[in-house]
């Protein structure tokens, strides 16, 4: 059987990237709590929705292919909103 | 486009650089060259030059490191963060730091230093990141396939003038002066009832009103109404222009300004120009002209000089005979100064101060008389 927390633990370090991604680039705070009650709220899936409509991405606020594919992708150092 | 949290930008024009170190990646003439080239582009629509220094301190200094290398922004190792710059001001603002753990190319492949370096020295000279994914500051490395065809976006342009204005008319003029003279005439307001126009002119379904160092571009056909500083399309253009018309069988704008014409054909003007308005058959006493326009229907161009006008002959491209003419006498209601006209729908319409006066050409007389910015529906 397909250990399921292999799966997990593929979506973890996806959502690391993320989180790191938007500390970096998002002023999301270090210690964003990563899940919440409701899916869609919270302050990291507003941070993925700001970063979606900034760099031109469906904004869906989850991490989807296209998401985890632009935040690999070689970039400036620089925050994208004011830091 | 965006600028840096309280819009940090040089207080002087004239820049210095240094690059510090190299990457053993290219050799030292690349990079000097890649460099040279990425400051070249912001140069060429600003005031700003640049001039490289090879010891001390300069404005802009620029090195190669790998991750931690003193400004607590480590780097990451090959991919990833590629550079990183800061916005204006002394030690280590203005500087670009490069990941000399990327592999550093002058073509396509790998990470090409001048296309980061483009980016990396917009960051330097006060530019933030864009959304916009055609800009230069748009935030991820986009490599192209042939770097000849890279251009900065007008929404580079856009941003970079935002902060110090389009380049001064010519070399040998006055560098704009520190901070305390202003950049410019004040951005006109477009509601404003006292509004008139330097030059007004069609240009492929729409309708350009030039005004200082601005236009407006309006289309007939959505109705949209944009605003852009004139050298954002048109970096050679004079501001505070006199005259403009479009020759729609020859697909070209003329612009005039004091005893010189331009022709542009879309976002290009034309080579050999400018050229005199004497070779269009204009007497040594006519130093500039008011406003003109070009009846394509009758393939006749009008050229209005004080209280007289000349008609040119597209098809024999010279001037007519028998002119100047008075304009009163064959345009019966037209007899103030005008600023600007131009020809739409059958009419001809005269800017007079912040008045406009539609003239059919056919009836020969003026049918209506409207504010001159009544296009912008205020």
């Amino acid at each position: 059987a397909y250990p399921l927390d292999g799966a997990a633990r593929g979506e973890d370090t996806s959502m690391d990237l993320v989180q790191q991604y938007l500390e970096n680039y998002y002023n999301l705070p270090k210690d964003a709590k990563q899940f919440v009650r409701r899916k869609d709220s919270g302050p990291v899936v507003k941070k993925i929705r700001e970063m979606q409509k900034f760099l031109g991405l469906e904004v869906t606020g989850k991490l989807d292919s296209n998401t985890l594919k632009v935040i690999s992708k070689p970039r400036c150092g620089v925050p994208d909103v004011g830091h | 486009f965006s600028t840096f949290l309280g819009t940090p930008k040089w207080r002087k024009t004239q820049l210095t650089y240094r690059i510090v170190n190299y990457t053993p990646d290219l050799p030292r003439d690349a990079v000097d060259s890649a460099i040279e080239r990425a400051l070249q582009i912001w140069e060429e629509v600003t005031p700003l030059t640049f001039s490289r220094m090879d010891e001390g301190e300069a404005d802009i200094m620029i090195s190669f490191a790998v991750r931690e290398h003193g400004d607590f922004s480590p780097f990451d190792g090959p991919g990833k963060v590629l550079a990183h710059a800061y916005p204006p001001g002394q030690g280590i603002y203005g500087d670009a730091h490069f990941d000399d753990d990327e592999q550093w190319t002058k073509e396509t492949a790998g990470t090409n230093l001048f296309l980061v370096a483009a980016h990396e020295l917009g960051h330097s000279l006060g530019l933030f990141h864009s959304a916009n994914t055609e800009a230069v500051m748009y935030p991820l490395y986009k490599s192209f396939t042939d770097l000849a065809q890279f251009r900065l976006s007008q929404d580079d342009v856009d941003g970079i003038q935002s902060l110090y204005g389009p380049p001064s008319a010519s070399p040998d003029d006055p560098l704009v002066p520190t901070e305390s003279a202003p950049l410019g005439p004040e951005t006109p307001a477009m509601c404003d009832p006292a509004l008139s126009f330097d030059a007004v002119s069609t240009l492929r379904g729409e309708v350009l009103f030039f005004k200082d160092r601005h236009f407006w571009r309006k289309s007939f056909r959505t109705h949209e109404l944009e605003f852009h500083l004139i050298s954002s399309f048109w970096p050679s253009l004079p501001s505070d222009m006199d005259a403009a018309y479009e020759v729609t069988s020859r697909d070209t704008v003329f612009i005039f300004k004091g005893n010189q014409f331009w022709g542009v054909r879309g976002g290009e003007v034309q080579a050999g120009y400018p050229r005199s308005i004497h070779t269009l058959g204009f007497p040594p006493t006519v130093k500039k002209i008011d406003a003109a326009i070009s009846d394509k229907d009758k393939k006749k161009t009008y050229f209005f000089v004080e209280d007289k006008y000349w008609r040119f002959d597209e098809k024999r491209q010279s001037m007519e005979p028998g002119f100047p003419r008075q304009i009163a006498e064959d345009f019966p209601g037209v007899d103030t100064k005008i600023d600007a006209a131009f020809e739409a729908f059958g009419f001809f319409y005269f800017f007079s101060g912040s008045s406009q006066l539609e003239f059919d050409p056919n009836a020969k007389k003026v049918t209506h008389i409207l504010k001159s910015n009544s296009w912008f529906n205020c």
